[in-house]
């Protein structure tokens, strides 16, 4: 009987956790197109920016560099390797198929 | 016997896609509340200063940022159509999006590190759907955890 | 085309989460640790 009881528990616990999975399903994908409604409404197109001072503010001196790129476009970071001078390489490889890529050197000077 | 055991299993699969979908949820509900806050500020900045900024002294979204030490030499090379480059740095870099970018700016409230305060929340709650609220809430005070359907049976 | 997880990581613009440049970002460090 408790095996039975046990079983008729863990069942309606499942239901639940499917009802619950359905529920962030819909939630996830109503979020997905709400953050597109804001960024492709046409009252909104020109202020999703971010004024290069405050990106300067975040990064504590950094050089920076600011990429846009089309949708799609691959970067690629190979795992660094010792280079023949005894210093580690580190590179960033980025590739696009539909448009150019813009890189802007973002200094504070 | 076999088959609670059977469904234990199930339980804990659920469980654990269940706490993925809520950890992205988590993200997608900061990337909503981050960039609404981006929209509400610029516009309002706009409207004090009577003119958009410059235009060379604003990036816009989406981008990604690449940052490195500003001792760091970088070697840039370009194709001439521009669609491909390759970076080599002689010192570590970091990558961050524009949504980490807006997180660092306190654009999410500082609901990305549970540190909100009651102002703070109140203004994050506004910026999503209500259905959504309690999830705000539970964010404020950490992370989502318990959040759950009522169970009919 | 050669390309493995063993030889480098990659990102997709508007395809993949964040968590891909915090991979990046982590085996960045890692190296360096060691």
């Amino acid at each position: 009987k408790e095996v039975v009881d046990r079983l008729r528990y863990l069942e309606a616990e499942i239901e639940d956790l499917e009802l619950k999975e359905k529920e962030l399903d819909q939630q996830k994908l109503w979020l997905q197109q709400s953050i597109k409604n804001v960024m492709d409404d046409s009252t909104n197109h020109q202020y999703p920016f971010q004024e290069m001072v405050y990106i300067c503010n975040c990064f504590n001196g950094d050089t920076l560099l600011a990429i846009q790129a089309p949708c799609g476009t691959q970067l690629e970071v190979p795992i660094p390797e010792m280079g023949q001078n005894g210093q580690k390489k580190y590179q960033i490889n980025l590739k696009s198929s539909s448009g150019p890529i813009h890189v802007l050197l973002i200094n504070k000077e | 016997a076999q088959e609670c055991q059977n469904l234990e299993v199930e339980k804990q699969r659920r469980l654990e896609r269940i706490k993925q979908k809520q950890s992205q949820l988590q993200e997608l509900i900061l990337q909503q509340i981050a960039f609404k806050n981006l929209v509400q500020r610029n516009r309002q900045a706009e409207q004090q200063a009577n003119r958009p900024p410059p235009s060379n002294s604003v990036i816009h979204l989406p981008f990604i940022i690449v940052n490195t030490s500003k001792k760091t030499v970088i070697d840039c090379s370009i194709s001439n159509d521009k669609f491909e480059y390759l970076f080599n740095f002689d010192n570590t870099f970091e990558i961050h999006d524009d949504i980490e970018v807006l997180k660092r700016m306190g654009m999410a409230c500082g609901l990305e590190s549970g540190s909100c305060s009651a102002e703070d929340l109140k203004i994050a709650r506004s910026l999503v759907p209500k259905a959504l609220e309690p999830y705000v809430t539970e964010m404020a005070q950490g992370s989502i955890s318990s959040v759950y359907v009522t169970s009919s049976s | 085309a050669c390309l493995t997880p063993r030889t480098a990581l990659l990102y997709k613009f508007n395809g993949s989460p964040s968590k891909s440049l915090k991979d990046i970002n982590n085996m960045i460090k890692q190296g360096e640790h060691r």
